[in-house]
């Protein structure tokens, strides 16, 4: 006889229990409760025909691929086990119970009576194994458990461990450093990330990664588990795993996509690598005379700007055009934008007409040029100048006239009053 | 000018000649007086001298297209050599009474600024305390005009003369400033009603002999201050009493520029 248990609790008896069990007899209970949940059986009364081994009589008890315990007798001997008040506990949520009497009976025996009860299991005490335990948090209620994860990640389908997004990491920048996501604190797990590095054409890209890598590997598999490829153009690199770092890999492209897929186990701290960007060289410019150029570098490449400016006094001339700089840039194909241009002297041009006014040159040439003077001066007796200044003007560093006394702006003549040029009677008071 | 004597070019740069000729409404309207010029564009006059000619009470100035003003001038029979100016606005003192005088000044701006030189250049404002003071009694200040200077003609002959009575050649006269109360008593003493009042001062000599006259209105009676020495204008010719220019006992009368100092550049600008 086969009897099936679904209950949540439940009592067990042999037959004919309270009294004596017939001889010949088997009985078979399966005790079933929903997953995440085991059962509990303890005895109220026990009392089975003892033998060595409990060959004769006997009461077993099954999960369900082991035998938990073979009872009989009434007190637990050197050979045999009475259940006492032990209770069992299943380590699943099957329990089998199968109760044998033999032909004969030398005694009265009264057989056993048991109950049994589903307790919860406690999953996230109990799952310590990697495939099973929760990636980040672990959350247990009655008859199941769920998983969580930290601020930033998200929950794999798996329901267990936790990804990341990151799969639009782009860098347009020359150089950069790139590093597996939390860095150098171990990367998260089932993620699938990309890193794009997008320039303009003409740069050519080099990796470089740090020199210890740590991505989970195989002994003798080929990176089965986490890896980075690199697809530059027509190329592919890796995959890299472990612990040796690929170093540096020049990639011929100015555009690199870099994949890094991870799976749902392991702690490895991940990887870095700095990325820089080259072009074409274009020649060594020289400055103009009277000029500098900044940066001053050994070696200019694509992309690479030179600000040309003159020493003071001097304009930049590009054409007709003066200038206090100009901008030069090294293109793709090694040659600079424009040439260099010239350092001109600055020149003030031909001051301003003072109404009234005169304008004297200080030099013989009447130059206009850098640190040359001139002198404004008014129609002398009729005017004066206002205000009451030298009128001294110098062309400045930046083509422009100017005085100490008022900067850049004009002095004006204004009338003289009251002085006749022809005196007249003097006064004398009575 | 009575009892004055011929200027030389240049010692009245400053000098005006202010010449009104309105035949719109009358025919052979025409006057005269002087001025003083301020800046490359301010002249300083009389209100009477561009006051409407009407017989009414009002002050208002005649229109600027009749007003032609000369500057360097030293022979009016050769204005063609003087710079003359027409006028862009004329501003008459608002507080101007044509019954006393009082506030007898005004403003001429010509349409395009003169140039300075020998003949040609401005006077000056009272400026300094001493000068904001107005001219202190006895002192001696200096007057020109194109005004009559033959004492003995009337007005009907000056007209009927075609103006011929009149000094062609600028003169000026030395004349000291009377005593404000002197001058105050010897109008208002008289039988007509006369008021010398705080906005003028009066000038000339009890013996008489030499005065301003008819035709020298809105010129500056010039006073030399004696820090600076410069000719800084201190009066405007302005009225006289009935009797003749230059008698006894009868003083010219004289608008007191420095009470006007703030309304001058009030207008003018500070500059």
């Amino acid at each position: 006889d086969a009897v099936d248990l679904t209950d949540m609790f439940g009592e067990i008896q042999s037959p004919n229990f309270p009294d004596s069990y017939p001889s010949d007899s088997e009985v078979t209970w399966n005790i079933s409760v929903p997953d995440g949940f085991r059962i509990k059986l303890y005895f109220m009364h026990f009392d089975l025909e003892s033998s060595y081994l409990c060959e004769y009589d006997y009461l077993k008890i099954e999960a369900e691929d082991q035998v938990l315990a073979t009872f009989c007798g009434r007190e637990t001997t050197d050979t045999e086990q009475a259940p006492g008040q032990q209770a069992i506990l299943s380590p699943g949520s099957y329990m089998g119970l199968t109760f044998r009497s033999d032909f004969s009976n030398e005694e009265r025996f009264t057989g056993f009576e048991a109950h049994y009860t589903a307790v919860d299991v406690d999953e996230c005490l109990e799952k310590s194994d990697e495939e099973l335990a929760c990636d980040h948090y672990c959350h247990n209620y009655i008859g199941g458990y769920y998983c969580s994860c930290r601020f930033g990640y998200i929950l794999h389908s798996d329901n267990r461990t936790c990804k990341v997004e990151c799969s639009d990491n782009l860098f347009t920048q020359r150089s950069g450093v790139i590093t597996s996501a939390d860095f150098p604190n171990p990367y998260p797990k089932s993620s699938d990330c990309l890193y794009r590095v997008e320039l303009e054409d003409g740069f050519f890209i080099t990796l470089q990664f740090e020199d210890s890598i740590d991505i989970e590997d195989h002994p003798e598999v080929s990176c089965p588990y986490d890896y980075i490829k690199i697809k530059a153009g027509p190329l592919e690199f890796g995959p890299f795993c472990g612990e040796k770092s690929p170093g540096r890999i020049e990639t011929q492209t100015n555009s690199v996509q870099i994949l890094f897929h991870s799976d749902n186990s392991g702690e490895n701290q991940g990887w870095k690598l700095s990325y820089t960007a080259t072009g074409n060289s274009c020649p060594l410019v020289q400055p103009p005379i009277n000029g500098k150029i900044d940066p001053l570098q050994a070696r200019y490449s694509f992309k690479d700007q030179v600000v040309i400016s003159c020493n003071p006094g001097y304009k930049v001339l590009k054409g007709d055009v003066e200038s206090d700089t100009f901008q030069i840039e090294c293109l793709k194909d090694g040659t600079w934008s424009n040439k260099v241009p010239i350092c001109k002297m600055a020149d003030c041009r031909a001051p301003a007409e003072l109404e009234h006014g005169f304008i004297t040159f200080t030099s013989r040439s009447n130059l206009t040029t850098y640190r040359s003077a001139i002198r404004y001066s008014c129609q002398h007796p009729y005017y004066r100048m206002a205000p009451n200044v030298t009128g001294l003007y110098t062309c400045d560093e930046n083509g422009v006239w100017r005085s100490e006394e008022l900067g850049t702006k004009l002095p004006s003549c204004r009338p003289v009053c009251g002085r006749p040029v022809r005196p007249l009677p003097g006064i004398i008071k009575r | 000018i009575i009892g004055g004597r011929n200027a030389e070019p240049g010692s009245f740069p400053w000098q005006a000649l202010i010449v009104v000729e309105d035949t719109s409404r009358v025919p052979n309207d025409k006057w005269f007086g002087s001025g003083a010029l301020l800046s490359d564009s301010w002249v300083l006059t009389a209100a009477h001298v561009l006051r409407s000619q009407r017989r009414d009470n009002t002050v208002i100035p005649v229109s600027k297209e009749h007003v032609t003003v000369y500057l360097g001038l030293h022979d009016v029979r050769r204005k063609t050599a003087a710079v003359n100016r027409t006028v862009e606005k004329i501003v008459l003192h608002a507080g101007f009474d044509i019954q006393n005088y009082n506030h007898d000044i005004a403003l001429v701006k010509l349409r395009e600024g003169v140039a300075m030189g020998p003949y040609v250049m401005p006077v000056c404002l009272p400026q300094f305390e001493r000068e904001l003071e107005g001219p202190h009694p006895n002192t001696l200040g200096l007057v020109a005009g194109w005004g009559i200077s033959n004492p003995n003609i009337t007005v009907d002959e000056i007209i009927s003369s075609g103006m011929r009575t009149l000094s062609d050649i600028l003169q000026y006269v030395k004349l000291p400033v009377v005593p404000h109360a002197e001058c105050k008593e010897s109008y208002e003493s008289r039988s007509g009603n006369y008021s010398v009042t705080e906005n003028m001062f009066c000038a000339g000599y009890y013996e008489g002999g030499k005065d301003t006259c008819l035709g020298d209105s809105g010129g500056a009676f010039v006073i030399q201050d004696p820090g600076t020495q410069r000719w800084v204008a201190q009066g405007l010719v302005s009225w006289g009493g009935p009797e003749e220019c230059g008698s006894k006992q009868v003083y010219g009368v004289y608008t007191k520029v420095s009470n006007y100092v703030d309304w001058v550049e009030e207008h003018v600008g500070a500059s």
